[in-house]
């Protein structure tokens, strides 16, 4: 339990403030919650040298406070319970204010880890005490742990479905506590701890992700951070060469086609916790699309191709297929994809790759091979709700 | 400032926010350098 300080300098805080901005992201940045006084307050004069600097610098930028304090005890051997965090909250809250720069603000947390038993009572007490400060609460999920994770944890339906208990477990708090206030994954990924080795940054890793996706929208957590960009561990989707691995492949195809309205979709003739079936409208800002269509996205966890075939009103439809692959022999296995049978690579440094649609004639099934996950936007559906 | 900071961001900084000028070569040899030791340091974190 000894720390040794670090010093982010102003011209650290000006790269970070520039890749976010360069790269149209926005910025959240958090705050050291275990700087104490005496009577165990929140102890913000450093926090003031930061936002002094960002705010002198009109930084556009959202704050949170602390990370996972449920295990701020084990990790530093000082224990803040959820009331005081609160307190701590209503203070950075007010002291924002402050500020010209910040007065329009976000500010997010706990960033709790997953529900558990102490973990919910901590959730709790804190949003008593400072859920009305906050703009949405964050906490944080894994599946798996990353030293025992197994390959079968990474195609098991029943691990995806433990997401499905632990989300309502959060929501029925909020629901419980400050009702309507929006709930978001703050981080999350597939296996905690780095990730899993070779599992992590493979195809296979896609089922976690691409069903984390489609879960969270469904049941209204409307942003998912994920866990990393580029970083320590395995779970990164960029990796140390700056390649982009199989996740980063398929955020980028969800983000191109995948808008934010969740549709109901049903499935016959297939067990749904293993043939699992998302229905969005179409990004409308993918100009290659139109008000109305509709993006399909099916994880296959059967061992078997499954045909699957779209409802009578679909029967006439043109489908875009987005079909992603493992590539290699290493098979699911494989840190590289490829989409309708391309490889997918950067072209140059700073070129992303085209990303090859295969279009299908109306009437044609959706055969998804083993072990796969693809994208299907379906054309000319004039879905009433993507209108 | 760190000796990275110096060497890259200030001289950046009149590039404009996002001109994308490449970061020197020592500058990102010297950081490529660091990271398997900064990478072990948080994996062992991470995992604790």
């Amino acid at each position: 339990k000894k720390y040794k300080n670090t010093t982010i300098t102003k011209s650290t805080v000006d790269i970070l403030y520039s890749f976010a901005k360069c790269s149209k992201l926005d910025l959240i940045f958090g705050l050291n919650a275990l700087l104490r006084k005496r009577g165990l307050q929140w102890d913000s004069s450093n926090a003031q040298l930061l936002l002094d600097y960002c705010a002198s610098q009109h930084y556009n930028m959202s704050w949170e406070l602390g990370n996972e304090p449920n295990s701020f005890r084990k990790k530093s051997g000082i224990y803040i319970d959820g009331s005081q965090l609160g307190q701590d909250f209503i203070h950075l809250y007010h002291l924002l204010r402050n500020y010209s720069s910040f007065k329009n603000s976000k500010l997010y947390g706990p960033d709790v880890g997953q529900p558990r038993k102490n973990t919910q009572k901590l959730l709790k007490s804190f949003l008593k005490s400072g859920g009305k400060v906050i703009d949405s609460v964050t906490w944080h999920h894994y599946y798996v742990n990353g030293r025992h994770a197994t390959r079968e944890d990474f195609l098991s339906p029943e691990v995806l479905e433990t997401f499905i208990t632990a989300v309502k477990d959060v929501l029925q708090i909020v629901d419980g506590t400050v009702p309507g206030k929006k709930v978001w994954l703050g981080e999350t990924s597939s296996a905690y701890g780095g990730g899993a080795p070779r599992l992590s940054n493979t195809y296979v890793a896609g089922f976690m992700w691409l069903d984390k996706l489609g879960l969270s929208a469904r049941m209204g957590i409307d942003v998912v951070m994920r866990q990393v960009f580029y970083g320590a561990g395995t779970y990164h989707l960029v990796d140390a060469n700056f390649e982009p691995l199989p996740d980063y492949w398929l955020s980028l195809l969800y983000k191109k086609l995948v808008g934010t309205k969740v549709l109901k979709v049903g499935l016959k003739g297939a067990d749904p916790k293993k043939l699992r079936v998302y229905l969005h409208c179409t990004n409308n800002h993918n100009p290659m699309y139109k008000e109305g269509d509709v993006t399909l996205f099916l994880l296959n966890l059967y061992n078997v191709t499954k045909h699957v075939q779209l409802p009578h009103n679909l029967y006439n439809k043109h489908i875009d297929e987005y079909l992603l692959l493992p590539h290699g022999e290493q098979h699911i296995l494989s840190r590289s994809v490829q989409l309708n049978g391309h490889v997918l690579r950067m072209v140059d440094n700073k070129t992303l790759p085209a990303l090859t649609k295969k279009p299908l004639s109306p009437g044609s099934t959706l055969g998804l091979p083993a072990f796969s996950y693809g994208f299907y936007v379906i054309k000319n559906a004039k879905a009433i709700a993507c209108i | 400032s760190t000796l990275e900071d110096r060497d890259f961001w200030e001289s950046q900084v009149n590039q404009g926010i996002c001109g994308v000028r490449s970061i020197p070569t020592a500058v990102e040899e010297l950081l490529l350098s660091q990271w398997p030791i900064q990478e072990k340091i948080l994996l062992k974190e991470q995992y604790w």
